[in-house]
């Protein structure tokens, strides 16, 4: 069966589909076999990328490599069934992306997952789904919504075949200015992850290379096959690299 | 009748309750009243921002200017009436955060609206929603479902009482990179406005500052009340007034 990772976030925008798109093109450098599930049948931000790098692909005779992705429809009859399959693919991993909505199926997702990756903005914007905060002190005054649907999925996966939910919150779009606001940030997700039983990672950083390369579905793995690899990059290919370690993903014969 | 400002965008995160928050109180600032409707009855981001801003102003014996805001939930009875009433508020100006889905009463609030604010990030991940662009050439090959949401909610509106809709696309979390993504996006955004009918402004860029003072429920604008105001702030203030200034509202007495 393969090792499912869901990535999870019902606040929009915040890096679900840029993290997955290039953690699925991480892992397949490492010689992976990839399966992947869009759930956002209506933006289908992930399937768009992978559309993007087979045109690509095959327009310059390239040979990139590329996940095979079904686009599921909640509100389709045998929807369920469809991610059910998913779930049974040969492939090493499955990566799944969900909307930045409520979704029945993305609830789904959270519970059968094997590593749910919640990338967030450094922000308590963003904050506010998993925790709310003291204005003057930024103590955590309780968990919120998102916090209590991953423990809700966490129990319905343990009756389902005693399995666990490993949950990483990613800190994306880290940017080097805005200290203090990191700092609050980065102490209030320290002080609710061992209360709500998440790890933390840093994420990708600000950087336009994450999302430059979306219309030819390249990223910047790619970019010695399209000869425009720069030195500026080194940092971002091991910022990616670092937060493929920080999954812990169990070793899977390549 | 209000003038009827609506923040519109399904893409997640693009910044739709951050620039409704900053221009309710900026027009507050300016002496106008504003009413406030949030249609994310889940997230309720606008709702919260203005919770912590009465929590803190109560708390420190502040007069801080605060919009009466609704949180309608679209599945209840009664929601669209709710809605209705909101239309017809004495309030100067009627500001509508809209969630980063696809949602009914968003629809309604975009056909209603006599002003729509789209934020996004300078990201063709972003701008996919509004248009599909050629790999190599960003060009723009096609519109896409968001622009046709809008050119159907325009219609809507046409109908109902030959009212138009002034659309403003703006671009949210500019930073002062990434210049050659920045262009090729400017220019894709240049070619599909004038086909699809919207004007385009620079919104506000990325700064802290926007994003830091959410458990307060403060702004920059009210620095200067708390003592906390920077020199670092006042490009920031002025990028907050021409975002107003490029809004077009027409005069309201004061
Ligand atoms: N680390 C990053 N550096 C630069 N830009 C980024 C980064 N992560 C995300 N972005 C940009 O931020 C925006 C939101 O990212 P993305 O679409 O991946 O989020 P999402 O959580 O999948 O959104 P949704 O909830 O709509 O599915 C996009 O414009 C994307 O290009
Ligand atoms: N100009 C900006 N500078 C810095 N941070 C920003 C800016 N605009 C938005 N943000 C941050 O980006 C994130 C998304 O912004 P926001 O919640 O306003 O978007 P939204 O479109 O309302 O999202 P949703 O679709 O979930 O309703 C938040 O963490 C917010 O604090
Ligand atoms: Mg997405
Ligand atoms: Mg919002």
């Amino acid at each position: 069966l393969p090792h499912i990772i869901t990535f999870g976030n019902e606040k929009g925008g915040t890096g679900k589909s840029t993290t997955a798109v290039h953690i699925a093109i991480a892992l397949m450098s490492e010689g992976h076999s990839i399966a992947a599930v869009d759930l956002d049948a209506r933006q289908r931000t992930f399937a768009r990328y992978m559309e993007n790098r087979r045109s690509f692909s095959d327009g310059h005779g390239l040979d990139l490599s590329l996940p095979e992705v079904s686009v599921i429809e909640e509100k389709d009859d045998g929807a369920e069934a469809r991610l059910d399959e998913a779930f049974h693919t040969e492939a090493d991993y499955l990566i799944i992306d969900t909307p930045g909505r409520d979704s029945i199926l993305g609830q789904v997702a959270m519970a059968r997952a094997d590593t749910l990756v919640t990338p967030m903005n450094d922000s308590f914007v963003d904050f506010d789904l998993i925790g709310q905060v003291d204005a003057e002190t930024f103590k955590v005054k309780r968990p919120s919504f998102y916090a209590e649907m991953v423990w809700k999925a966490r129990k319905d996966r343990a009756k389902h075949d005693a399995g666990t939910v490993d949950w990483l919150v990613v800190r994306n779009r880290l940017a080097h200015l805005a200290a203090n606001n990191m700092v609050r940030v980065g102490k209030a997700l320290n002080e609710l992850a061992p209360r709500i039983g998440f790890r933390i990672s840093p994420g990708l950083s600000e950087r336009v290379i994450y999302r430059e390369l979306f219309p030819r579905g390249l990223t910047l793995l790619d970019l010695d096959v399209i000869d425009e690899a720069r030195l500026s990059h080194v940092a971002a290919r091991a910022e990616l690299r670092a937060l493929v370690a920080a999954l812990n993903l169990p070793d899977r014969d390549n």
